[in-house]
């Protein structure tokens, strides 16, 4: 098992187990600044855990990134760990992020959907959704990014248990998604809400489940596409921006779509590379170009976050 | 573990509404077993979908029957996850 963080390779796709003694290694390098905390378990009973960047304080405002609610999108697992990794070692040498991590705090989710991401590993690569069963259906799974308390149910997701966007028995039926509610909920004090998919390269923000703007919609546009200028900047990669909504699909029940509602305005979701050669089945020597790129997005939407508190 | 010799990745870039339900009505049946993987929604976006390999000639058929053009975009699904496998199994030695 790859034990040092030294020589944990970010260019490669790795298993659960992998990531998760992974982890470790990343908080024994970093004791002062990284915690690793369990929120709960998964369906199958796996652990959930979220790396905490803190320099202090309590309950200082923060910021929540997830990666692989959707479990075959593996790029952005992969830029989950990547981006971990350079937050912890960018502390501290990077005067922004250091002045940043000493006002706010940074939760990192990296695998949102723990028995989906196995389940890719063991079973089918191609599996999207929860491994929860579904009473009175054959068919398993619920689409964890429809599942929020956000236009529950409304149109942009499926009634049907064997489609890849069910929504489930109920709004925050899935343990997965219910773990994430609970914390971000008894913390408080969230002020972005930044969610990672793949793929078709886009910056998006609220609302999925409904067309309309919403209230803070020019500002949030401004920031997206002043953070797509900073991604672009590096390889060319183009990316689109607007709300779920407009730029692709009306989409109920999103994860960005209930932060925002809960007031956490800052609420961005990516669809990261590829536009669609390879899909879901992106290269492994892409994932370092991908989280580079990636990360000047996130970066600036962190510096404006902390230049902007409400 | 499930696998996917002779799955194609096919891309059909909309031109019409028209198109876009054609699509739809492609979405809804389960016979074939598509895979989605960018809804038909627009006719700004594309269209991905994963044909499983039985069902190739009837999704084929169907899109020149309305002269709808696609791509193919994986040609063959189960080698691009062997290259996946093998480039995984290898970083792990």
């Amino acid at each position: 098992k790859e034990r040092s963080t030294r020589s944990f390779n970010f260019g490669a796709y790795h298993r659960l187990e992998t990531i998760y003694s992974w982890m470790d290694t990343l908080v024994a390098q970093h004791p002062n600044l990284v915690t690793k905390q369990e929120i709960g378990k998964s369906y199958e009973n796996r652990p959930m855990y979220v790396l905490k960047f803190s320099t202090g304080g309590n309950k200082r405002p923060a910021i929540w990134i997830d990666t692989g609610i959707h479990s075959r999108e593996w790029v952005s697992q992969a830029t989950g760990v990547w981006t971990a990794n350079k937050i912890a070692t960018d502390y501290g040498r990077d005067s922004s992020l250091t002045s940043l991590l000493n006002t706010m705090d940074i939760y990192m989710l990296l695998l949102a959907n723990p028995d989906g991401y196995a389940y890719t590993h063991t079973n089918d690569r191609m599996w999207r959704k929860t491994r929860s069963k579904i009473s009175g259906s054959v068919c398993r799974g619920v689409d964890p990014n429809r599942n929020w308390d956000a236009g529950f149910g409304g149109p942009g997701a499926s009634k049907n248990p064997c489609s890849d966007s069910y929504h489930g028995p109920s709004a925050h039926s899935e343990i997965e998604v219910k773990n994430v509610v609970n914390l971000i909920k008894s913390h408080g004090n969230f002020k972005s809400f930044i969610s990672v998919h793949a793929y078709s390269q886009l910056l998006m923000y609220p609302y999925g489940y409904s067309c309309r703007n919403v209230p803070h919609q020019p500002e949030l546009d401004s920031v997206g596409r002043a953070a797509v200028q900073k991604l672009t900047s590096l390889y060319g990669t183009r990316y689109k921006v607007g709300s779920i909504c407009n730029i692709i699909y009306q989409a109920s029940g999103g994860s960005i779509d209930w932060s925002y509602n809960v007031g956490i305005k800052y609420s961005f979701a990516f669809e990261l590379r590829d536009t669609g050669r390879y899909g879901f089945i992106l290269p492994a020597n892409q994932i370092i170009p991908t989280a580079s790129e990636t990360w000047l997005a996130l970066k600036h939407i962190m510096e404006y976050v902390r230049d902007h508190p409400y | 573990a499930r696998v996917f010799t002779g799955d194609q990745v096919i891309r059909v870039n909309v031109q019409s509404e028209e198109e876009i339900q054609l699509l739809q009505a492609l979405e809804n049946q389960q016979e074939w077993e598509l895979d989605f993987w960018l809804h038909p929604v627009s006719t700004e976006l594309p269209v991905d979908i994963r044909v499983p390999r039985s069902s190739l000639s009837s999704v084929k058929e169907y899109l020149d029957a309305h002269s709808i053009p696609f791509t193919v975009m994986i040609d063959n699904l189960q080698e691009v996850l062997d290259a996946e496998k093998a480039e995984m199994s290898e970083n792990q030695m």
